[in-house]
Formats: structure tokens, sequence, C-alpha cells
């Protein structure tokens, strides 16, 4: 937690994925905090806790100076005087936490979350891995099936003209990259990442109808939701020619 | 062949 808000870092067994959220301390009723804190919660106890208030209670979080537990109050918005506490104790995630080194990236392309998450779930009906590549005209999303020799790709091309960009999905012109593409583009890069993990990113597609894809030769894929109240991002670590 | 990378090997423990 820090003056601009709360920084949620998560990873998988393998280090394979790993989530950083952000969620900026305007999509809070109220947030104080006296000095910035860092916290390792067992996800799945905030989760069981946070999944006992409903969408109008209100949830406040709580967690002193030398604290070793989080506490989380839920409110009944119409009944101030019902509250229930849980309290979510610290664990020790030693090192599992990583520092993430900002990199500059040499490509990123923006397309439709929706459209994003049906080319992942179709790739990895086909393969446990799949190859992005970014070249300066579009960029093309391809899955090889070993045993059957199947093939598949999706290919987006760089939108032409920024009228291009449609705010409705209704609208969305087939196959188009929205216009922010070339702004990023460095060079031609390509990586392979697992289709699972892919799949896994691509899910959260209600959280922003844009997903950017963010890539530097043999370096962790990054996929990011923008959205209002803040940011989400997965870096995939990428499968590399031995 | 193609070698899974984990994130360690890019990202430094604190």
């Amino acid at each position: 937690c820090s003056k601009e808000g709360i920084m949620l870092q998560g990873m998988d067994e393998f280090h394979i994925s790993l989530v950083e959220f952000f969620l900026s301390k305007r999509s809070f009723e109220s947030y104080a905090l006296c000095h910035d804190l860092c916290m390792s919660l067992p996800i799945d106890s905030l989760a069981t806790v946070l999944k006992k208030a409903n969408d109008d209670d209100v949830c406040t979080l709580k967690a002193g100076h030398k604290a070793k537990v989080l506490t989380v109050a839920i409110e009944t918005r119409d009944q101030p005087w019902l509250v229930s506490k849980h309290d979510v104790p610290f664990i020790d995630l030693g090192s599992e936490y990583l520092v993430i080194s900002r990199i500059p990236y040499d490509a990123k392309i923006t397309v439709w979350s929706t459209r994003f998450a049906r080319l992942a779930h179709e790739l990895h009906q086909l393969s446990g891995s799949l190859d992005i590549q970014i070249i300066h005209e579009g960029a093309r999303f391809t899955a090889l099936d070993e045993g059957s020799g199947k093939k598949g790709c999706f290919i987006f091309r760089r939108a032409k003209v920024v009228d291009e960009y449609r705010d409705s999905e209704d609208d969305e012109p087939a196959g188009a990259i929205i216009h922010e593409f070339h702004r990023y583009f460095h060079k031609a890069t390509s990586l392979r990442v697992s289709t699972k993990y892919l799949v896994h990113a691509s899910k959260r597609a209600p959280l922003s109808s844009k997903v950017s894809v963010l890539m530097k030769e043999d370096q962790p894929l990054l996929v990011q939701y923008d959205f209002y109240e803040g940011v989400l991002k997965f870096y995939i670590a990428p499968r590399i020619a031995d | 062949a193609f070698k899974q990378k984990s994130l360690t090997s890019f990202f430094s423990k604190p």
C-alpha cells in the first residue's frame, strides 16, 4: 500500500506467470495511509473473506504499523450497525516476491479483449504453446498441433486510419488493431509462450474492452489491461530455444 | 526444442 493506492502481486507455483494488480486510491470511498505498508497474505483466505460481502456492502480493510493481520470489516450499506469482522493473518512469502524490472518494449499492440480471449481459447485447443509475432504491418498469433499437423493462426493488421477505432464492441472492425499500435513499434519481435497461461490472462476481459500485448525478444510477455481504477498486468515467462 | 523459462531468470528477488 502506498499513497497512490494498492499494488498486489501474485505468482503461480512454477514461476511462469506473475500478476501485478494496481488499484488506485480513487477506487476507494476513503483511503488513509500513514506510511507505506507491505503485507503478504494467503490469497485463498482473503478471497474467502471478500466473498462473504454482497455487491452493495461496504468493505473496510485495516492494518496497523506492526500488525500481523489484515482486518476486513463488512458492513451492510443500509444497516450500518450490522458489521462482521474477519482477520486474515499475514504469511511469510519470503522468496516468492519478485522485483519486476521495467524494460523498454520493442512492440506493443492493443486489441479488443474479447477477441483476444477467443484467440487464446481457440489456440489452446490446438497446442500447449503459441508463437506471437509483431511486425510493422501487424501481429500474428500461431499455434501448431504437432500430432495432426493442424495450424491455427490469428492475424491482426495495423489499423490504417485512426477512424477504425470504435468504442462500441458492435462496431468492431474485423481484425483491426487499434491505432496506438504504431506508436510503440520499434522492431519486429517474436515470442513463444504457453497457451495455458495466455488463456488465464485473457479471462480478465470483463475489466476492459481493450488489452495490450507488449513484447521484447527473450523477455517475459506482458499482457496489460488498463482501466479507470487501475491496471492489471500479467507477465508470462517465454519458452526459449535450447 | 524449446525450454520453458522461469520468471526468476528475468526478475530479481529483493
